[in-house]
This record gives C-alpha cells, structure tokens and sequence, in this order.
C-alpha cells in the first residue's frame, strides 16, 4: 500500500507540468525514502531527476516498493482538475493497476478523486556520480528563465561562461548576436533575488536553449536556481524544493566541431 | 541529436 498526503497539492501539479514537455511516460518510484522520478527525455540528451522525500509529506506510508508507470500528460492534465489551495493524497495497492488522486478543498467541502491507469514502462536507472564542480551559480530563477527566453529570440545555444567577475550568457543567430552577463551579489533583505558564484575555475560551455527552456518550467517550484558546470560534464540546472526534495536536469554540452 | 553526446553516456547503469 502507497498513500501519500500534501497539504500543498498545487507543488505536484507543479512538478508535473515541469517535466511533462521532455518525457511522456515514466515510473515514479515509491519508498520509505519518498516519491522519486529518474527519466531521460526521448532524444536521449538530458536527465531528469526529481526528489520529493517523505518526512516532507504530511502523512507518507509504503510498505513495500513500488514503481507506479504513468503517462506524464494524463497525469498533469488530472492534476490540472486540483483547486489551487486542495489538500492532495495519492494512493495506489501494492499489486494494483492504477493510482487514485484525491483532491481536498480546503474547508474540506468538496472532495474528489480521480484515478489513473497505470502502465509497464521499462527503464534502466542510471547512477549519477558525485562531482565537484568547477563552478556553481546560484541564481533567482525567473532571471534565468527570462535569459533562456530571451536569448532564443537570436539563437539556438548557449555559451554559459563563468569568471570570477560574473556569469555571462552569449547567443549568436542568423539576425544577429545577444549577451547578458550576470554578477555575483548579495541582499540580505531579499535572499531570493541574490546571485552567488562558487567558482573553483573559470568554465564555459554551450548548451541548447531548447532545453534550458524546458528546464525553466520548474521556475514556479523556487525562487533560486542553481546551475553547476565542470569541463566536458552535463551541467545540472537544479530547483530545490523547500523542506521536500529538488527537481534536478542534466544536460549535456555540446560538443565544439 | 547533432554535436551532442546521449546523456546516458556520462553516467553508469544500475
């Protein structure tokens, strides 16, 4: 038996609509441990890893192990029946064949479920090992999800290049070329909109911006991004989740010609 | 995907 409750449902719907567009159907993992997803998105080039662990839910039981195959899209687009303030409980049986979502208004005056087929998906987990990078920069994450959009409007990729003076974002396209550079600052008052370089070396790399702005679908879940990138290494653009988990994507760099 | 290494190759199986 799997039963999961969180009183802030709206952060499932959240999450669901931050992988959705790369990966249609995947397996959420369910343990003691809490509800996880690893998938690939279908060209194979990133990797999403989720994280939700279960003392960050408000009630949380697995008994045994269990890996619950949905369709990424139907999954959302239930979620999408959710009040923005209902309480959300999963449920699923050991040997079942579909998960129930129960939505919870919050003066518990309405009360609906909603239940989902679930189905075999074959996929192999992959173990990400752990890496000191050569710079991490953190950063408010709708900044970084503007930089994404804005630079696609020339290019295609993106040189994300570190120094100690800043983070700078360059593009160059058919019309024309575009960079924004952002420097590292404090504000105590208002810690969600600081930006802080751990640089150990410089590092710049070029990625596609089609996934960057997949990737900045999770802005909603954090105020703050961190994107960490060593030499010839998938950069890791992660949102973490307050006092939950984190929603983490690898990219692969490309490679220069 | 042109110019661009699977994802999978930087990591190990399970």
């Amino acid at each position: 038996m799997f039963e999961a409750r969180l009183t802030q449902g709206v952060l499932l719907r959240k999450l669901l609509d931050s992988m959705k567009d790369l990966v249609q159907d995947a397996n959420f993992d369910c343990s003691s441990t809490g509800f996880a997803l690893q998938a690939m998105d279908s060209s194979h080039v990133s990797l999403i890893h989720m994280q939700l662990r279960s003392d960050g839910f408000d009630h949380f039981r697995c008994d045994r192990n269990l890996s619950m195959g949905v369709s990424l899209n139907n999954m959302a687009k239930i979620l999408k029946c959710m009040g923005n303030d209902d309480v959300l409980t999963m449920k699923a049986e050991d040997q079942g064949d579909s998960v129930t979502f129960m939505f919870e208004s919050a003066n518990q005056e309405r009360i609906s479920d909603f239940e989902l087929k679930l189905m075999d998906i074959d996929s192999e987990q992959l173990g990400i090992p752990d890496t000191d990078y050569s710079a991490t920069v953190k950063m408010p994450s709708a900044e970084f999800a503007r930089i994404c959009k804005d630079l696609s409007t020339i290019g295609d990729t993106v040189l994300i290049a570190v120094t100690k003076d800043g983070v700078r974002f360059s593009t160059t396209g058919d019309i024309g070329s575009a960079n924004v550079t952002v420097r590292s600052h404090s504000n105590v008052d208002k810690p969600e909109e600081q930006v802080v370089i751990d640089m150990q070396e410089p590092v710049a790399l070029t990625f596609a911006l089609r996934y960057l702005n997949s990737f900045a679908k999770a802005t909603p879940l954090s105020n703050q991004v961190m994107i960490s990138m060593s030499k010839e290494l998938p950069v890791v653009v992660q949102y973490r989740i307050e006092d939950m988990g984190h929603i983490s994507y690898y990219l692969a760099p490309k490679i220069e010609d | 995907l042109k110019g661009q290494r699977p994802i999978s190759s930087f990591f190990f199986v399970k």
